[in-house]
């Protein structure tokens, strides 16, 4: 089974 | 005191059309390098950065750093309002809370004005590391919108891989399923017409389509997009902006669970 990957946990708030 | 002036207006109509769908509200940075914005969609699964360098602009005064706040859904209606041919010319005063785009059609005998309320956003930048991607792939973007559509009407989801032989678009649903295939071509008449593939190692993801799909809406932007692929990485899908800069598109994959 996959999920949906989320932006914040490849790129970090800055 | 800002002052942009925008000779190909409908540009700024297109770059509305193809974030308004994926962004409801975000700040437009504006600083000497140029009109900038960085948004999430609302369930944080995709990121857009726009760039348009102050070069590209007639006119392009901007005496400090400003951040405006906006509905992108409210700014497609104004822009709706100028012509395709139409100049646009957007100004706000430091410390204001609000923008002005003015349209003059190309006879210069018809000018209006639309004053917008700003929007007080919190800013959410997200620091986006170079990378060095295992794939990139570089197709004619009308193309890449035909397969996203055709795809959507299969299954909700599609197996982006890259070997050697091309780039290989999968999905399945209920009725079956559909594989897409395409290989690197670089003998066409119009370099804008190639497929040319780079890559230093097979990389293969699985994505939403609906996503891939609202990307699709920056289309008429550009002749080509890039795509860009790692097994660690969100895909990014660049469609350059002539003269001007870009839009990228970010889209985190899939992830076992």
């Amino acid at each position: 089974d996959t999920k949906q990957g989320k932006i914040l946990s490849f790129f970090k708030k800055i | 005191m800002l002052e942009l002036r925008l000779v190909q207006g409908s540009l700024l109509k297109k770059v509305l059309e193809a974030m308004k769908d994926l962004v409801t509200d975000a700040n437009f940075d504006c600083s000497a390098t140029g009109f900038s914005l960085q948004a999430m969609d609302s369930s944080h699964v995709a990121l857009v950065a726009l760039l348009l360098r102050s070069e590209g602009f007639e006119h392009y005064r901007c005496d400090r750093n400003i951040t405006m706040g906006m509905n992108l859904n409210n700014v497609s209606k104004l822009l709706k309002c100028a012509g395709n041919d139409d100049i646009i010319t957007i100004k706000a005063d430091d410390g204001g809370d609000t923008v002005t785009f003015m349209f003059e059609n190309p006879k210069q005998d018809k000018i209006s004005d639309f004053e917008m309320k700003l929007m007080d956003l919190d800013s959410e930048h997200l620091g986006i590391p170079d990378a060095e991607y295992h794939a990139i792939v570089r197709m004619p973007s009308l193309e890449f919108s035909r397969i996203c559509k055709d795809l959507s009407s299969i299954g909700d989801t599609v197996v982006i891989s890259v070997t050697k032989e091309g780039i290989k678009f999968s999905t399945r649903g209920d009725i079956g399923n559909a594989n897409i295939v395409c290989r690197q071509n670089t003998t066409v008449d119009k370099p804008e017409e190639a497929t040319v593939i780079q890559m230093n190692e097979a990389v293969s993801l699985t994505f939403a389509l609906r996503y891939l799909n609202s990307f699709t809406k920056a289309t008429s932007l550009s002749e080509t997009v890039t795509i860009s692929l790692s097994s660690e990485l969100p895909l990014v899908a660049e469609y350059k902006i002539a003269d001007m800069g870009y839009i990228k598109f970010y889209l985190a994959p899939k992830i076992e669970d």
